[in-house]
């Protein structure tokens, strides 16, 4: 464990955490996007198979029982509950994730770094997360303002795969046999899809304005 | 120490 990668899971339990303060207490999800929400526990759920498998430490088991938990209580939220549910923009969130999950999957099924069940949808769920971001982003700039609370919330989670990132730099050049490429690549992809966000994000914080991404 | 290629990230 090194602070780059402490510091993007806490990044990451942050910005899960201020979803989960914007839902509970406004008792709404607009500008939520459901379809990254679902394509986030699915990234969960295919990765975190071996929860029961290989221990690695504590810290590993606890974060992925609160990243599963958290992303299939948002979900249920946002379909279920008999409040927050009524405020999901469902006409305008209407990105096609499905084509997403069959893209990574047959990707996952020709890229990966073992041909077995656990390494092909461990590398799904790598690929998956990289685009997750998307039926989000195009929400956000079909919704135009953007609340502080959901802006603040995919700010952490383009920021946590940045401090990953660094984490892959400093294992490479610290450990010998450190090969991550399918995390480090999709995770430069993740990143990337983050960029104009990031610059609009910026530019709001630095005028003091609202944040309005261009339609 | 667990071997770094196995998954020891989140």
């Amino acid at each position: 464990m090194n602070i780059f990668r402490f510091l993007g899971d806490m990044t990451h339990l942050i910005s899960i955490l201020i979803l989960l303060l914007k839902i509970y207490a406004t008792k709404s999800c607009s500008g939520i996007s459901l379809k990254t929400q679902e394509l986030y526990a699915l990234v969960f759920l295919a990765r975190y198979l071996d929860l029961f498998t290989d221990f690695i430490s504590v810290y590993n088991s606890v974060m992925k029982v609160v990243f599963i938990a958290s992303s299939l209580a948002i979900v249920w939220c946002m379909r279920r509950h008999r409040v927050v549910r009524r405020s999901y923009d469902k006409e305008l969130d209407t990105f096609r994730h499905y084509f997403l999950v069959a893209a990574c999957l047959a990707l996952a099924l020709l890229v990966q770094e073992k041909f077995t069940f656990l390494e092909v949808l461990w590398a799904f769920s790598i690929y998956l997360e990289a685009v997750a971001i998307l039926p989000q982003l195009v929400l956000l700039q079909r919704s135009g303002n953007v609340d502080n609370l959901t802006g603040q919330y995919v700010f952490f989670l383009g920021a946590y795969r940045a401090f990953y990132i660094l984490n892959w730099i400093y294992r490479y050049f610290t450990e010998t046999h450190f090969s991550r490429w399918i995390s480090c690549v999709s995770g430069l992809v993740q990143t990337a899809l983050y960029a104009d966000f990031f610059y609009y994000y910026f530019i709001s914080w630095k005028n003091n304005s609202k944040l309005q991404l261009p339609a | 120490e667990v071997q770094s290629s196995a998954k020891d990230e989140l």
